[in-house]
């Protein structure tokens, strides 16, 4: 059948977002439910947390750029606490 | 700062380079991490020690995807590089991901700067929230000789391990604040119908009808420039943006830089005792160009492609209300806006006169 257009960018953007906020802002996603409502809450909030601190438009929705901020090149700065 | 504070307990700290990228020669990475040691040691009471085998403090390798630290990376681009904080083991180790291209130049990612950075975590600093600072978390490129370390930057880690034990204490550039209202300008031109405003190694970009204004460095645009251009203007017909800088200048044609390499201004037939230009502008219906040094102004002719006779002369006689020492101008409509510090002097050339005083940022709707 033939995919409505999109829906695989939808999908990209969904995991790009999920990963980003996982990486950088602690988002603890259960992987069996991650798509359920009870997770929208925390990747809102976290979104707006990474919203406001790169000075955009704090809406708590991947809107273009805030995807465009997440694909820019950055580092990682993983935190030794969890290795010790 | 990182959370908790982390910091080491010694000021003289060793590092090792326990691998080499094959994207560069070795030589070059070892000079390009010594630089990025040197940018912290130069504002710090920091050293640091460069040992060949056994532990270091700060281990620095090459590794590629799953590199078994529970942080993996992801291939080119996206993730360029992660620190550990300061702390036994692991901790203070810095990887790059081999996945990118690195370079001591501006293709691929440049390795001094993102070693730089790097070792900010490494020492104990956290994301900074300034988008000039070397801490702040997305990567972008300046040119490593010109790179000085910005005060953001300067004051964490001075927070952390206080003063540099050198006499004079060193100082940082800072990002400009758009609403400022200290705000002064290198200089200003259009661009398709848009406007530039350059300070330092950042631009601001404006269109006229859009409430929206963008701050950019330089080097994001046009890696090839250098920062603090002196002067620019646009001649539309040509589609052309001219930049000075001391005696050189340089030529974008739409939005690309046209060569690498810079002119000469006496080229344009500036006699050699003129070592920079103060400002410019582009008058659209005579197609004459005007160009300010110290109190005087020269005229060229963008058609005949020479300097008018009978300059230099003084800016008083012509652009009355006008001092000297502009920093920068360009012609919008009927009107020349000429910025001298924190003011912006409106001048109608067809009664030959400033019409209105305005602040300097005031086309940023503050």
């Amino acid at each position: 059948l033939p995919v409505a257009p999109g829906t695989e960018d939808e999908d990209k953007n969904i995991q790009l977002v999920e990963n980003y906020l996982q990486h950088f802002y602690k988002l603890e996603t259960d992987k069996q439910s991650r798509f359920k409502s009870k997770n929208i809450e925390p990747l809102t909030e976290k979104l707006k947390e990474m919203q406001a601190f790169f000075g955009l438009k704090v809406t708590g929705k991947p809107d273009v750029d805030t995807l465009e901020v997440m694909k820019k090149p950055r580092c990682g700065v993983p935190d030794i606490g969890q290795y010790v | 700062l990182l959370d908790g504070n982390p910091k080491w307990e010694r000021k003289d700290l060793t590092y090792r380079i326990v691998n080499y990228t094959p994207d560069m020669n070795p030589a070059d990475v070892d000079k390009a991490i010594q630089k990025a040691f040197k940018v912290w040691s130069d504002v710090s009471p920091l050293t640091f020690k460069r040992i060949y085998d056994g532990n270091a403090d700060i281990m620095m390798s090459f590794e590629t995807g799953d590199h078994r630290d529970n942080s993996p990376f992801d291939g080119p681009d996206g993730f360029l590089a992660h620190a550990f904080q300061p702390g036994n083991g692991i901790g203070g180790d810095v990887h790059f991901d081999e996945a990118e291209y690195w370079t001591r130049g501006s293709n691929g990612y440049n390795l001094f700067l993102v070693a730089a950075h790097e070792l900010g975590h490494a020492l104990g600093l956290s994301h900074s929230t300034d988008p000039g600072a070397l801490m702040y978390p997305t990567y972008s490129y300046t040119e490593p000789n010109e790179f000085r370390l910005p005060q953001d930057d300067i004051n964490g880690i001075q927070t952390v391990y206080g003063h540099s034990d050198n006499p004079v204490q060193p100082t940082g550039p800072t990002t400009p604040v758009t609403c400022d209202p200290k705000l002064t300008f290198d200089a200003v031109a259009t661009m398709r119908g848009e406007l530039l405003f350059f300070k330092g190694r950042y631009f601001w970009r404006k269109h006229p009808q859009m409430t929206e204004v963008e701050l950019n460095f330089i080097s994001l645009f046009w890696p090839n420039l250098p920062s603090g251009i002196q002067a620019a203007y646009e001649n539309v017909e040509r589609d052309q943006v001219f930049l000075f800088k001391e005696n050189k200048y340089w030529v974008l044609s739409g939005y690309d830089l046209v060569y690498n390499h810079p002119k000469s201004i006496y080229d344009l037939g500036f006699p050699k005792n003129v070592k920079r230009i103060n400002a410019a502008f582009n008058d659209e219906n005579s197609g004459k160009t005007y160009f300010f040094v110290g109190g005087k102004y020269w005229r060229y002719d963008e058609k005949r492609q020479a300097m008018d006779q009978g300059y230099p002369k003084n800016i008083m006689n012509e652009f009355r209300g006008i001092s000297k020492n502009i920093d920068a101008a360009f012609q919008n409509g009927r009107y020349i806006y000429f910025f001298i510090g924190t003011r912006q002097f409106q001048f109608d050339p067809n009664v030959k006169r400033v019409v209105r005083v305005m602040k300097s940022n005031s086309w940023f709707n503050c």
